[in-house]
């Protein structure tokens, strides 16, 4: 952007028109409402509620678009250099961008003056020394996955008047392009000039931030709401037949191992002569439990116990005598 | 709601974000008054319940019984207006997005 451009005075995007007065910050001179709760300390969080509040106060018209997203800086040092880092990459596929602005707050006083006029007796040091206007550049670079260089994206060149106060950048030709090429890391450097010394000793509310104002072609989509507020599945989605019922899983269900030892062909038990019509169910159950054995001791049970292994090991099959297995044929 | 009239009309309902459990990520608003429609479109419908031609045809059919099984029209949302709402989308970050067609205005037999 060539040199002498427009003071940052706020832009005005299509959505953006608060109804502060011209040049004012939205989120400037206003203590972080209470509708936030614990996300008020950042400067992106108050800007996007009073946006709030203003949709519901006017609606929005059909050129503002119906979305309106925020982006927090992640600070990081990007080839030695200290930058803010965004990522974009929640951005849908089916929102148009309309306009970007970038928002970040211009220091009180730039730091080698204080050190300078601490040193001079001169009382009025601070008056003479301040610059009438801070020159920055602002240079956007987007970053690939895990690279630590990035590749140059915008480089805007800003005269900042007013300090210790929040400014507003259009840079929606920067963000289009990184949507379009799919570059969703993008990073911003704030050079004054000065020297590289750290991030300014800015606390977390004054993190410069973007705003990115779009039209979502899904949203009279049926169901849209869903796709965006609803973060879990109270029935698992059948994608398959629409037919099954929301508890009938798609997934495979584990088929239980029906094992049917070959030798098992009945209930019967194999002692019993089920062929006289004498047979009485009562009798037969009778008979099983008279013939359990008194409690044997300890010690004998343990023997009992390890012939039982014994026994178990050598036949894991039932035998039935050639007298049984006649009859069972017979039958 | 039992003195509701039995026409078709807008029923009142108030929906609370927590009470769906998206107000983890909802700022604002925590609940919004939706509406429904329920009621009768029984043959003759007066125009309150603005009937479409095809309604009107279907309660007569309907109210003479000419082909068994044909239910009278349903009591369904005509006019709607947007939502606005502000969420944290998974990055935390915050959104303002306004969602059309999220509660009902007026009525009417489909």
């Amino acid at each position: 952007e060539r040199a002498g451009s427009q003071p940052a005075g706020p832009v005005q995007p299509p959505a953006a028109r608060d109804s502060n007065s011209p040049g004012r910050h939205p989120g400037e001179g206003s203590s972080p409402p209470p509708a936030l709760g614990s996300i008020a300390q950042d400067m992106a969080a108050v800007h996007m509620l009073k946006l709030y509040e203003k949709y519901n106060r006017e609606g929005s018209r059909p050129g503002d678009g119906n979305t309106v997203r925020s982006f927090k800086a992640r600070p990081e040092f990007l080839a030695q250099k200290p930058s803010y880092c965004f990522n974009l990459t929640s951005m849908q596929d089916s929102e148009m961008i309309l306009a970007a602005t970038f928002h970040f707050y211009a220091d009180k006083r730039p730091r080698h003056r204080e050190v300078f006029c601490k040193r001079s007796k001169n009382s009025s040091c601070r008056l003479l020394h301040l610059p009438p206007i801070l020159q920055l550049n602002l240079i956007f670079q987007s970053i690939h996955q895990n690279s630590a260089y990035g590749l140059v994206k915008g480089n805007i060149t800003v005269f900042i008047q007013r300090r210790g106060a929040w400014h507003a950048k259009d840079i929606s030709h920067i963000v289009k392009e990184s949507k379009r090429s799919g570059e969703l890391i993008l990073c911003a450097e704030l050079d004054s000039g000065e020297k590289h010394q750290g991030f300014p000793e800015q606390v977390s509310s004054h993190l410069p931030y973007i705003l990115v104002y779009a039209n979502d072609l899904a949203i009279s989509e049926p169901n849209s709401v869903a796709v965006t507020l609803q973060r879990y599945d109270p029935f698992p989605s059948n994608d398959g037949d629409p037919n099954l019922s929301p508890n009938a899983s798609t997934d495979t269900r584990v088929r239980r191992d029906t094992y049917l030892p070959s030798s098992i062909q009945n209930n019967e038990l194999p002692e019993v002569d089920y062929n006289n019509n004498k047979y009485n169910k009562h009798d037969v159950w009778e008979n099983a439990y008279k013939s359990l054995k008194p409690k044997a001791s300890r010690k004998d049970r343990r023997r009992k116990g390890q012939e039982n292994t014994e026994t178990l090991t050598k036949s894991q099959v039932l035998n039935f005598d050639e007298k049984t297995m006649k009859k069972a044929r017979r039958k | 709601q039992w003195n509701e009239p039995r026409i078709c009309s807008r029923r009142y309902m108030k929906v609370d974000f927590a009470d769906i459990g998206w107000n983890e990520w909802i700022i604002s608003p925590k609940s919004f008054d939706a509406y429904y429609c329920a009621g009768a479109c029984e043959f003759p419908m007066p125009k309150i319940v603005r009937p479409s031609n095809h309604a009107t045809i279907q309660s007569i059919v309907k109210a003479v019984g000419i082909i068994p099984g044909i239910p009278e029209p349903c009591c369904v949302p005509d006019k709607m207006s947007s939502l606005s709402v502000l969420f944290l989308d998974e990055n935390k970050n915050v959104v303002l997005k306004v969602y059309p067609s999220m509660s009902v205005e007026t009525c009417a037999c489909r």
